[in-house]
């Protein structure tokens, strides 16, 4: 089975800017981190 | 047997050339769809697994009410049939929150919730957690085109994945088209959704601080059948809509996402789609073969993956509005992938 997310996050702005903190091929618990 | 054979002299060199010739037809064609797959396989494209889809999809449905893995064991076998699995699918047993001989059936063991403290959940406000256990299979920015690479080669779009009436905003055409006519007659009655990604001239007034420019992203992660299959909320946020997509049940392993087109918007799929602080915010949950069942914590009537009378062209999804919305905080429980 598989997971999808969608969702929208500031790209350019003065405060933040969302990156990933995981890759294509990372092993993922649920809890951890994906972005920011 | 013998006049009849000397009644028509060409009858047998005929027949013979005739099968050489069709022989050699059969061989030119093997050998040019060959060299096409190989041509396929060098620029990186996977040759297709052309299904046979009927067969495939009824193979796959029985398989997912295969009765024994719903069956209940006899308490002293328990141990013994979870740790097999655990090994066969690599689950870890030291993270099982309660004793194997709990576990009535392996669907039981499948769905089984893990000690407490074994996932911690990110606590920073600022950060969007994963809401299951698995491996990432994409993740990245949605440009111009809301499009997923499936496999190098191949892309679906996330509006198939979601559906047609899905809330999704508009992507803004980029910033050289006049935009103001297509921005009218585009907003609809979901207008507080269509957020156009402003271009210069649309953004908002100097007056009120410039809001952030908004991007559309996503990330894909696959679960082993070993995983906690369990569903989390990866942040605080509103459910407003609930859509079930009855589709097929084509596995979702590697071999598959290389070879069956569109495995993502083909199989039994639930979405939700609401919003967080940050704007839209969508999640599909996706069946395979082994996992046919989505459950809905948030809605336990919901039931999915039912036995169909013949295989029918995946319907309309059925859809529903949650009123009042559902509210989750990150770290919830969701759902589940369950088998059966």
């Amino acid at each position: 089975s598989t997971v999808v997310l969608v969702f929208q996050a500031p790209t350019t702005s003065p405060s933040s800017e969302f990156s990933f903190c995981v890759e294509k091929g990372d092993k993922i618990q649920m809890g951890e981190a994906l972005g920011r | 047997s013998g006049s009849k054979g000397k009644g028509n002299p060409f009858l047998v060199p005929g027949a013979t050339v005739a099968t050489i010739a069709m022989l050699g037809a059969l061989h030119a064609r093997r050998m040019y769809s060959d060299k096409k797959i190989e041509e396929a396989r060098e620029s990186g494209i996977e040759p297709e697994l052309q299904p046979d889809v009927k067969v495939l999809n009824s193979v796959f449905h029985l398989l997912s009410y295969f009765e024994p893995r719903r069956k209940e064991l006899p308490v002293w076998v328990r141990p013994y049939a979870h740790r097999a699995w655990a090994r066969a699918f690599h689950s870890n047993l030291e993270e099982v929150g309660l004793p194997l001989k709990e576990y009535a059936s392996l669907k039981d063991f499948a769905i089984r919730r893990l000690k407490d403290g074994a996932r911690p959940i990110n606590s920073d406000p600022h950060t969007l957690m994963s809401p299951v256990d698995g491996t990432v299979l994409r993740v990245g920015e949605l440009k111009e085109g809301v499009m997923i690479e499936q496999v190098k080669g191949f892309s679906y779009s996330v509006s198939s994945l979601l559906g047609a009436r899905s809330l999704l905003p508009l992507m803004a055409p980029p910033a050289h088209e006049d935009t103001s006519c297509q921005q009218e007659n585009k907003l609809s009655s979901k207008s507080w959704w269509r957020i156009s990604l402003a271009s210069p001239k649309l953004r908002e007034e100097p007056s009120s601080p410039p809001s952030p420019m908004k991007g559309l992203f996503y990330c894909v992660i696959y679960l082993t059948p070993g995983n906690y299959h369990r569903i989390h909320s990866p942040v605080d946020w509103n459910v407003l809509v609930r859509r079930h997509f009855s589709g097929r049940l084509y596995p979702l392993h590697s071999r598959a996402i290389r070879t069956i087109k569109n495995l993502y918007v083909e199989n039994e799929r639930v979405v939700l789609e609401g919003r967080w602080q940050e704007g839209y915010m969508a999640m599909a949950a996706v069946g395979a073969t082994n996992i046919g069942s989505i459950e809905l914590f948030i809605e336990p009537g919901l039931r999915t993956n039912l036995p169909r009378k013949k295989l029918v062209q995946s319907e309309a999804p059925q859809e529903r509005v949650y009123e009042p919305q559902v509210m989750l905080k990150k770290g919830d429980e969701v759902g589940a992938f369950n088998m059966g």
